[in-house]
């Protein structure tokens, strides 16, 4: 564990805690992708099966149950409890186009042909594409009210955070995870754009990001 | 190669 991690993984849950919040405040999810929602839970299902074969650390996995439940949590909320508010005209991405060509890599590039090593590939190569519904429908919709670019914020802060991560262990212990390296930079890439849109317009007081 | 590394990392 070094700063790196550490910070990147309070930005992640900073990220979820945000989103939740904001949708149990507002009573709404309009400007929400449900459909990026649904795939980080599947990130999450898919990625954390190893919480009943291995046991790392206290702290990851408190860590992973916290992640799971609060993304089932944020599911819930935007199609069952506010799924009157739920955006559904504007959340129109075709997520088959993300899950086929991700399920056929995840059989193709891994460590090793086996369930949970596939299971495991495909969680990290679909949280690379996840949040493309969410950035879609921004661009559909042209505009997103400044607490979901919050959340885009900290999102991508936590990809960066994890790429300082993985130079750090690089270099102090010879870690390197091809796979979870190779995905982590093109997810973080995504973010990019989004970046330079949140510096220049939401860090200026504006309530809504409007695209130009 | 590719080798499986401990999946320490969330």
């Amino acid at each position: 564990m070094n700063v790196f991690r550490l910070a990147g993984d309070v930005s992640h849950l900073v990220a979820i805690i945000i989103l939740l919040v904001k949708i149990w405040r507002s009573k709404s999810c309009a400007g929400i992708s449900g459909k990026s929602q649904v795939l980080f839970a599947l990130v999450f299902t898919t990625r954390y099966l190893d919480l009943f074969t291995v046991f790392i650390s206290a702290y990851n996995t408190i860590m992973k149950v916290v992640f799971l439940a609060m993304s089932y949590a944020t599911v819930y909320l935007i199609y069952m409890r506010f799924r009157n508010m739920y955006d559904s005209e504007n959340d129109t991405f075709r997520v088959e186009f993300l899950l086929v060509p991700v399920i056929g890599l995840s059989f193709l590039e891994n460590y090793a042909f086996t369930p949970l090593e596939i299971l495991w590939t495909f969680s990290i190569f679909l949280e690379a594409v996840a949040i493309m519904p969410q950035l879609f429908m921004i661009t559909k919709t042209g505009e997103a009210e400044s607490i979901t670019t919050h959340y885009l914020f900290f999102l991508g802060l936590y990809r960066a955070l994890y790429i300082a991560n993985w130079v750090w262990r690089y270099h102090t212990e010879e870690f390197f995870d091809q796979i979870a390296v190779v995905s982590g930079v093109v997810q973080t890439i995504f973010y990019c754009d989004f970046f330079y849109l949140y510096v220049t317009r939401v860090l200026r007081g504006k309530a809504k990001m409007i695209l130009p | 190669s590719l080798h499986i590394n401990p999946k320490d990392e969330l």
